[in-house]
């Protein structure tokens, strides 16, 4: 029995290993990915693709584009629905996705 | 445990976070509460 | 026994270690094939109307978005420098990031929900490195953790 167990084990180290090679390839593929810079310069939607991903469509849609590690915190709705953004690295944009 | 604090601005965060945020906004009676007792919409807790 | 146990437990740590990390990976990978799907569709698009969207027409990843009623006040408070924001609302909203959206478009070809035609897991597959292609094929089968 302990045998079995100890082959079981090891079978799962290995099975492991493989996946968290495959998760830090995948990272850094995403990575470039998206840094790269024609990619860049694609990687957008349009204000109708906003419009198509919420139900019912006709709602107050806010974007927010906020540098790196802002901050954003929500309370409890117990307290009221608040949410407050802090940034330390630059400026953050706000905006409300037009009607049409 | 009154407060969600995550970071944005990184590019494909973990999916999830925002899903444990939806569900706790989602699941509260607060609304349920407020009209039932007619309050007015809440005070502004605090301002920058 | 005792040792027996011991390996009992271990066993059942890696196991849920590995879940999570198939999670991990299958969510990796929904990304990068949303947003290559992304990339690909706007650059059909610009070449079919050989001009690129307005600015104030678009919205550059990384973003995320806020949806609330119409019927909902929003009271914002903003510092002088926008590095600050504070909002109040009498209602609910919901918060999502900009992966949600490209799978909401589509852009994930469904393996997020594991319901994929035959068609869309070929086309998955060709966009992912070999090594991935195995886990692809797993998430259009309905196999998602």
């Amino acid at each position: 029995r302990f045998q079995e167990l100890q082959k079981e084990v090891s079978e799962l180290t290995e099975a492991e290993e493989k996946l968290d090679e495959l998760i830090n390839k995948c990272s850094l593929q995403l990575r470039l990915l998206t840094e790269d810079t024609h990619n860049k310069k694609l990687g957008y939607v349009r204000c109708q693709d906003l419009r198509n991903t919420v139900d019912p469509p006709d709602q107050i849609i806010m974007v927010i584009r906020a540098p790196a590690e802002t901050a954003m915190q929500v309370s409890e709705p117990s307290e009221g629905y608040q949410i407050s953004l802090k940034s330390s690295k630059g400026p953050i944009d706000v905006f409300l996705c037009p009607e049409d | 445990r009154s407060r969600i604090l995550i970071s944005i601005g990184e590019s494909f965060g973990s999916a999830d976070k925002f899903q444990k945020i939806n569900q706790m906004l989602s699941s509260s009676d607060w609304s349920l509460k407020r009209s039932l007792d007619g309050g007015s919409a809440p005070k502004p807790l605090k301002r920058l | 026994a005792q040792e027996c146990e011991d390996l009992k437990a271990e066993r059942q740590r890696r196991q849920e270690r590995i879940k999570q990390k198939q999670s991990q990976l299958q969510e990796l990978i929904v990304q990068q094939i949303a947003f290559k799907n992304l990339v690909q569709r706007n650059r059909e698009v610009e070449q079919q109307s050989k001009r690129s969207p307005s600015a104030n027409t678009i919205i550059q990843l990384p973003f995320i978005i806020i949806n609330t009623s119409k019927k909902t006040i929003i009271d914002c408070s903003i510092s002088n420098d926008k590095f600050e924001y504070l909002f109040n609302f009498d209602s609910m909203f919901e918060i999502h990031d900009d992966v949600e959206v490209l799978k909401r478009l589509g852009l994930a070809l469904g393996l997020e929900s594991g319901r994929c035609s035959a068609e869309q897991m070929k086309i998955a597959t060709s966009l992912v490195s070999k090594a991935l292609q195995p886990y692809v094929t797993e998430m259009a089968q309905g196999s998602v953790n």
